[in-house]
């Protein structure tokens, strides 16, 4: 459970789909 | 001495990217390997198609996801639906560890700009807060979305007129700079190590 006090930006920035290093993974 | 083995319009390319981007000319060649294997995972064409991003960011090629989508169209700087080698250098130069800070903010304004009015809108806060709790394994009471939404626009929204701008944004990050983490990715300022295959066979010395 993500706790209320997190700020919106920070747990959107932990989407997937904003986590480029997968495209370098071979 | 350029000896890049393509024919002399990629060549040209190669260097004219070098010279306006952060990349050296054996960054960019490293980059035109990793876009080769990109675009050619499902359609062989020299493009870069949003199922080829999927399945690079996620293994899989039908994998919905907003933030992929939005990330592929701020790549897709001409708007014809694929990301061309072009783009997807200039795109990922953004993200070189020497790249300036402001153009890192920038870019994530963009990016959650969803509906690109020119501001970051309470909604947009919030559809992007459901679409990340979708993905994941959090879970969060309607109660708990909006509270943190509101507690959010409250800190960012210095004018106090429900949406975010640019200058906000701006001011914001500056207060938590955690936020643009994943706006710099290591890897670019040692591409060629991350292809070592392609040094060993690149006569192109910087």
């Amino acid at each position: 459970v993500a706790p209320v006090t997190m700020n919106a930006f920070e747990l959107i920035s932990k989407s997937q789909g904003l986590n480029l290093s997968s495209l370098f993974e071979k | 001495c350029f000896c890049f083995k393509k024919n002399a319009k990629t060549a040209k390319l190669v260097l004219f990217l070098a010279s306006e981007t952060a990349f050296t000319v054996n960054e960019v060649e490293a980059l035109y390997e990793l876009f080769k294997k990109l675009s050619s995972s499902i359609i062989n064409d020299g493009f870069i198609h949003k199922e080829e991003f999927q399945l690079a960011l996620f293994q899989n090629s039908s994998m919905q996801n907003l933030f992929a989508d939005r990330v592929f169209d701020l790549f897709d700087v001409k708007r014809n639906g694929v990301i061309e080698f072009g783009e997807f250098v200039r795109s990922l130069s953004i993200f070189h560890p020497e790249a300036p800070i402001e153009d890192k903010i920038a870019f994530v304004f963009r990016l959650y700009d969803l509906q690109q009015t020119g501001y970051i809108e309470c909604e947009e806060v919030k559809k992007m807060v459901l679409a990340l709790l979708n993905e994941s394994d959090l879970s969060l009471s309607d109660e708990a979305v909006e509270s943190i939404v509101n507690k959010t626009m409250m800190d960012a929204d210095a004018k106090g007129d429900g949406k975010i701008d640019e200058a906000e944004w701006k001011e914001f990050v500056a207060k938590h700079p955690s936020l643009i983490k994943n706006m710099t990715l290591p890897y670019l300022k040692d591409i060629t190590m991350a292809f070592p295959s392609f040094v060993l066979n690149s006569e192109v010395q910087d």
